[in-house]
């Protein structure tokens, strides 16, 4: 899976997953 | 809202009914922060409307490595003027509709 998952010591989750090409402004 | 580079939306339908709500954050224009993101990943996370503040959230992601702490300030902004939005929404829409 392309998903990876950081917890902060505070104990907040946060998943990170790729952002569509569709999304992302053109550079 | 000011474009910040940096956009964030809901990652779930809000009913307006829980106080915690899903939000996504992704980096849409790297030029506008002063520092290096970690990479173009959406990072999604819980955000209690009523308890936490954007600055608390911005400061847990610099903290741990999504962002260089020199953009503490434009994503704190950047999650501010979205939970504004949503607050918006709920005080103004909700009680309409129902």
């Amino acid at each position: 899976s392309s998903l990876t998952q950081v917890v902060h010591s505070a104990g907040r989750r946060f998943i990170v997953s790729p952002v569509p090409e569709s999304r992302l402004r053109e550079q | 809202a000011e474009d910040t580079g940096v956009r964030v939306e809901l990652a779930e339908e809000d009913h307006g009914r829980k106080s915690s709500i899903a939000l996504r954050l992704w980096v849409e224009d790297p030029k506008k922060l002063k520092g290096k993101p970690k990479d173009n990943g959406a990072i999604e996370f819980t955000f209690d409307l009523e308890k936490e503040t954007p600055d608390d959230v911005a400061q847990e992601m610099v903290e741990s490595g999504f962002f260089h702490e020199n953009d503490v300030k434009i994503v704190a902004k950047s999650i501010r003027d979205r939970v504004a939005l949503i607050q918006w929404r709920r005080e103004r829409i909700w009680p309409i509709i129902q």
